[in-house]
């Protein structure tokens, strides 16, 4: 996270740290069975899922150096069959559950995110709050964060969005494509975004005193950077995957 | 030549002379031993007879024979001066034998040629009851009544008398032997006239236990008693009544002893007189009535079906625990219950009481708990009350959800029955907020 602050604790109970080859990854709580991330977290590029037990799952913690006391909970991994990325150009359909073995009890450390309620709108302008374990900066360094941050970002108009990509892409050719699968988040001057460490987990909007799933964090150019804006799955548009992936395992 | 005895005596036959009906040959003694079954006679008719005639059939003859005794010696043709002709008239034998001898000389006149004779004869009833008293003081054949059958005879008595094992002679009948009816009317010989003479006859009342009986004497009662320094005494004349486990009474006097019950299902009544004295005799109706048995006791928190002011012999009760109690009986739980009255007048099994029934632990719910609202050890109408363990889940359908513990023994919502109790979880609201006041 770019540009934000640690979080104390039990603020976002929903966060997940994901470890998967030595890869540091971010997800979200849905269920008492289900975790919500990034299909790139758990799907290389050359198209090999990642096996249940190269994925460690760690939840209700802030502090990564705590991380050795909590246990981890075992897993089946669940990609979205249309996510296809070979050269690191498509994160089109970059979602994934992580199915747990046993549930989870809910408590102030790791509470359930909702997800998207047909009422749920995707307003630009809107605040959102994105959070993770990720690169962060300290004064002029990109470190890892060991400790869970979060920054509030606006929801970024499409068009704006894509005319940031447009603007990129005519600089460097081999930047993704955005799809209606995806929306931005930050601000244009920069200096907030999430980074490299965060994929896979929530960009949540608050609405009538909840908190739900609105994206997944994605993929961006560079990380806080004037004039970007970091790419998030468009989780409302999944709805009707997660809720048959659920109930059919 | 004899005629060879057939096992079994015929009911008819015929006898002809040898070479019936050719004339007979010279020098013949033939012999027929004829018989009937016993209780018939012989009814012997010739159809032909023509026997060369003699005086006194002194040549030729035909000779019946009754126990050696000579009872006709024929000879001689129908309408034939000389000889003797039986003519149409049958013969009868005394009792159920004939013999007949045909016999015929060397001598055979030439100038006719006689055939001999054909003879039928058959088994007539004997009418035994209708032969006279002997007069040797054996007496008639029967005492009272005779009834002639065929081949025999029965003897039987008037009202009031039985016929004696001789089975000739009757006697006056006591009218005694086992009644088991379930009532019935017993009187002593002759009443309300006195027995011709000494008699010993005895009575038995004998009826399913179960029942009592109970002896009811009518006014007219007289048997003799005898004055004695301690008071009238059943010496000479007595009814005794004899009822088990319990000492025999004497009964004599004039004053009938009325109704008597028993409280047992038989009774015995010995009645002697002697040769002296006078006794009218007695006479009862008896009756009988079911043994009573105990009025239940109640039942706590149930009811004893069918309420009754008495019970008795095969009735039967049932009891029913009110709504919310079981049957229990010797610390187990019995479906249903019912006892009969025995014949004993004793229940044959005791009452069961009524528990309240229990729902058990209710379910738990899981990410939540079951708090008690009311009730003990989760008895019948005990109130539970379900919570999930908020923040973290809300109970799906409400705030609270009771449920009561119901006679069927399941615990049961008010509100929807059949929903079970979830706990679901909330979502997408931390305990804690960030908290910005930065501006």
């Amino acid at each position: 996270i770019i540009g934000g602050d640690e979080a104390p604790e039990h603020t976002i109970p929903w966060q997940v740290l994901l470890n998967i080859d030595g890869g540091r990854g971010g997800g979200m709580v849905i269920a008492d069975r289900w975790i919500m991330t990034a299909a790139h977290n758990v799907k290389t590029h050359e198209g090999i899922i990642a096996s249940n037990d190269t994925v460690r799952i760690y939840m209700g913690l802030n502090d990564v150096k705590a991380l050795s006391v909590l246990p981890v909970y075992p897993a089946s991994v669940h990609v979205h069959p249309e996510y296809n990325n070979p050269n690191h150009a498509n994160y089109n359909n970059d979602i994934a559950l992580l199915k747990l073995q046993e549930p989870i009890t809910f408590q102030a450390s790791i509470m359930p995110l909702c997800l998207p309620a047909e009422s749920d709108t995707y307003v630009p302008d809107t605040m959102g709050l994105v959070s993770g374990f990720g690169v962060t900066d300290e004064g002029k360094r990109r470190i890892l964060a060991n400790k869970l941050k979060y920054v509030q970002l606006p929801l970024v108009e499409d068009e704006t969005c894509q005319n940031s990509v447009t603007s990129l892409k005519r600089k460097r050719a081999s930047i993704p494509i955005l799809t209606s699968n995806m929306f931005c988040a930050g601000i244009p001057e920069g200096g907030k975004d999430s980074c490299q460490g965060d994929s896979g987990s929530g960009y949540v909007l608050y609405d009538n005193g909840r908190f739900w799933a609105a994206g997944i964090v994605s993929w961006g150019v560079e990380c806080g950077k004037q004039g970007t804006y970091g790419v998030y799955t468009r989780v409302a548009n999944y709805l009707d995957w997660i809720k048959k992936t659920m109930q059919e395992n | 030549c004899l005629q060879r005895p057939s096992s079994e005596p015929l009911m008819h036959g015929e006898v002809q002379s040898p070479q019936y009906p050719q004339p007979y040959p010279p020098n013949l003694q033939e012999q027929w031993d004829l018989s009937v079954p016993e209780g018939y006679q012989i009814r012997l008719t010739f159809t032909h007879l023509d026997i060369e005639a003699s005086p006194g059939c002194y040549h030729d003859a035909l000779i019946v024979l009754y126990d050696g005794k000579v009872v006709g010696r024929f000879c001689g043709s129908e309408n034939s001066a000389d000889g003797h002709h039986p003519g149409h008239e049958p013969i009868i034998s005394p009792d159920n034998r004939f013999t007949l001898i045909f016999q015929s000389d060397k001598n055979n006149p030439e100038r006719h040629q006689n055939v001999g004779f054909s003879a039928q004869y058959q088994a007539i009833d004997v009418d035994e009851c209708s032969a006279p008293d002997p007069g040797d003081g054996s007496g008639p054949l029967c005492d009272q009544i005779c009834l002639n059958t065929l081949g025999s005879y029965l003897c039987s008595c008037h009202h009031g008398y039985e016929l004696r094992s001789d089975q000739r002679t009757c006697l006056l009948s006591c009218g005694g032997g086992i009644f088991d009816e379930p009532e019935g009317h017993l009187f002593s010989p002759g009443y309300p006239n006195p027995p011709p003479y000494a008699v010993s006859c005895q009575y038995i009342i004998s009826v399913e236990s179960g029942f009592t009986v109970s002896l009811n004497f009518s006014d007219l009662f007289y048997i003799e008693s005898v004055d004695t320094d301690e008071g009238p005494s059943c010496l000479h004349h007595w009814l005794e009544v004899t009822i088990p486990d319990k000492e025999p009474m004497k009964l004599c006097g004039t004053k009938s002893p009325g109704l008597i019950d028993t409280n047992s299902n038989t009774v015995k009544l010995d009645y002697h007189t002697d040769d002296e004295g006078m006794s009218n005799g007695w006479s009862l109706d008896y009756s009988t009535h079911r043994v009573r048995c105990p009025i239940p006791d109640k039942v706590a928190k149930g009811r004893v079906t069918p309420m009754l002011t008495e019970y008795f012999y095969r009735d039967y009760i049932f009891v029913r625990c009110n709504q919310g109690y079981k049957l229990m009986m010797d610390g187990h739980e019995i479906e249903s219950f019912s006892t009969m009255c025995q014949h004993n007048g004793q229940w044959h099994l005791t009452l069961p009481e009524c528990h309240i029934i229990d729902c058990g632990e209710p379910e738990p719910l899981l990410n939540g708990g079951v708090t008690f609202i009311s009730g003990v050890d989760n008895q019948y109408l005990s109130v539970v009350q379900y919570h999930c363990d908020e923040p973290f889940y809300y109970l799906l359908g409400g705030l609270n959800v009771s449920f009561i513990c119901e006679a069927d023994r399941q615990w049961r919502s008010n509100q929807d029955p059949l929903l079970r109790p979830t706990c679901l979880p909330v979502c997408g609201r931390p305990t804690k907020h960030l908290s910005s006041f930065q501006r």
